[in-house]
């Protein structure tokens, strides 16, 4: 473990705690007996948050940690496993399941067909992947489609008026994650002997680089200090 | 047969 992995672990982990304080918003709101005036704005605006792309990780960590009963790494390792499972299930649980919550998912806006990422982020893996087997497929899988998993958010953002700062931090501190994740490859090359993942740095490069423009708008906002916004 | 390194990322 180095600061970078570390780092990335903990961003990671707050972009899952950002949503699930936004979710825990507007559930508490909704429970007032009068809609306060953020209330008001929460539950009237769309939450901002794209089903898809939470469906999409739900599926990335579900293929991802195969492994987490048969191979035991750390407890941190599997603790961090178990919770990137619960929250990302439980989070694609209440915005569709849960009365409150998904009236602010706005359907109509978040139509990305993240079918079309699934089935060719499958093909890519049965062709390239380091070993053909059930397990390292589906992990490669969960690679290629987590390097792409943001593109129905960031769709939604474009069509988003005016992004909600929790939305917006939500989707840095995700982008953030990987980013700190290629220095911790960067790191694990220059002082691990054969430590070379070509997969796994190519979709994490991937992946940091579709947030490139989010970064730029994000940054320009915070220093003009303006609403957060994205050109359509 | 060469078996993978295990997976120790998240």
């Amino acid at each position: 473990m180095n600061i970078f992995r570390l780092a990335g672990d903990m961003t990671h982990l707050m972009s899952v705690l950002v949503l699930l304080l936004k979710i825990h918003t507007i559930k508490s709101c909704a429970g007032k007996s009068y809609p306060c005036s953020l209330c008001f704005i929460l539950l009237e605006s769309s939450s901002g948050i794209s089903l898809k792309t939470q469906e999409l990780y739900a599926l990335v960590f579900a293929t991802r940690y195969l492994d987490i009963f048969t191979d035991f790494i750390s407890v941190y390792n599997t603790i961090m496993k178990l919770i990137f499972l619960g929250s990302s299930f439980s989070i694609v649980w209440y915005i569709r399941r849960h009365k409150i919550v998904r009236r602010s998912y706005d359907k109509d806006q978040d139509t990305f067909r993240h079918f079309f990422l699934v089935l060719p982020c499958l093909l890519l893996a049965l062709i390239i992947n380091e070993k053909f087997t059930f397990k390292e497929v589906l992990w490669t899988f969960s690679l290629y489609l987590e390097a792409v998993a943001i593109l129905p958010q960031l769709i939604l953002l474009q069509r988003t008026r005016n992004i909600d700062n929790l939305t917006g931090q939500y989707v840095f501190l995700l982008g953030a994650y990987r980013a700190l994740y290629i220095l911790n490859w960067i790191y694990r090359y220059f002082t691990e002997p054969h430590y070379v993942h070509w997969i796994t740095w190519i979709s994490g490069l991937v992946q940091t680089l579709l947030y490139a423009d989010f970064f730029y708008y994000y940054f320009s906002s915070l220093k003009n200090n303006v609403k957060l916004k994205l050109p359509a | 047969h060469q078996e993978l390194p295990l997976k120790d990322e998240l």
